[in-house]
């Protein structure tokens, strides 16, 4: 039904 | 040296509570300007980022940058054992394997001190970039966690809709569907019970409630709270923390329902 998208696909790593 | 001292040491309590059980074990970047900590759940469905400035504490020492890698059970464990009125002090040699705790009623007679082990942690940093939200949402933090509550009894996400007239919360599930409508407040006796909505665009996003549910263990932590949206980017719930800073939570929306 509905997926959940990971935090880290829209802040990049530093 | 580092040493942080809190006469309100109750904030810190809640603080605890208000991460742990999001997160299992997390760094306390402890430098000049304060402690910052930045996490992502297990999951890494969502990220906490947790800002104590040192203008917030009593006493604030913190000679060399040190980062301070805690199992946030072992932690919750030790603040359970300070009361509510007792004055918290944080504290750790330069390259010390180990942080104290030191809890002091507030008429001194009675100091207790814990010592625990640190870890080495290897967690990713995350730069989050400053962002221009189309949407945000003050509201009453008991309000926001009762519909997080009420509302997660109907489904697994929650859906958030702005509009300039106010903001709906949604779900729908097996046993039928819920909304509820905040209206914007008008004039309000008290600050912390307003409603205001800043909308540039209406946005609406799915999120899910598990963990909409576990930010609302801030709650104590502040009257207020802040959601702030845009389309297609992570949701941030944040709660003021006294005078001393604030603790945010960002969630990814659910795609594809």
């Amino acid at each position: 039904p509905f997926q959940q998208r990971k935090i880290n696909s829209f802040f990049r790593k530093v | 040296m580092f040493e942080a001292r809190l006469v309100q040491g109750s904030l810190l309590k809640k603080v605890m509570e208000a991460i742990k059980d999001l997160l299992n074990e997390a760094s306390f970047d402890c430098a000049h300007s304060g402690i910052l900590l930045q996490a992502m759940d297990n999951s890494h469905v969502s990220l906490v980022s947790l800002n104590l400035r040192k203008e917030g504490f009593d006493k604030y020492r913190c000679d060399r940058n040190i980062v301070m890698g805690m199992n946030l059970t072992s932690m919750s464990k030790i603040l359970k054992c300070a009361s509510n009125d007792d004055i918290i002090t944080m504290k750790a040699q330069d390259s010390a394997d180990t942080v104290t705790f030191v809890f002091e009623s507030p008429n001194q007679e009675k100091v207790s001190e814990y010592e625990m082990k640190l870890m080495n942690l290897d967690q990713d940093q995350l730069g989050i970039p400053e962002t221009e939200y189309c949407c945000i949402i003050k509201l009453p933090s008991g309000e926001f966690a009762r519909i997080c509550r009420d509302l997660s009894q109907f489904g697994e996400s929650i859906v958030i809709s702005c509009t300039k007239e106010g903001v709906k919360f949604s779900a729908a599930g097996d046993i039928g569907t819920a909304n509820i409508k905040l209206a914007q407040t008008g004039t309000v006796d008290k600050e912390e019970d307003a409603v205001i909505v800043d909308m540039q665009e209406p946005v609406t996003l799915t999120f899910s409630c598990k963990y909409l549910n576990m930010f609302t263990k801030a709650t104590p932590l502040s009257p207020q709270v802040c959601l702030s949206m845009s389309p297609d980017v992570p949701l941030v719930v944040e709660y003021k923390i006294g005078e001393i800073g604030h603790i945010r939570y960002y969630l990814a929306p659910r795609i594809g329902d």
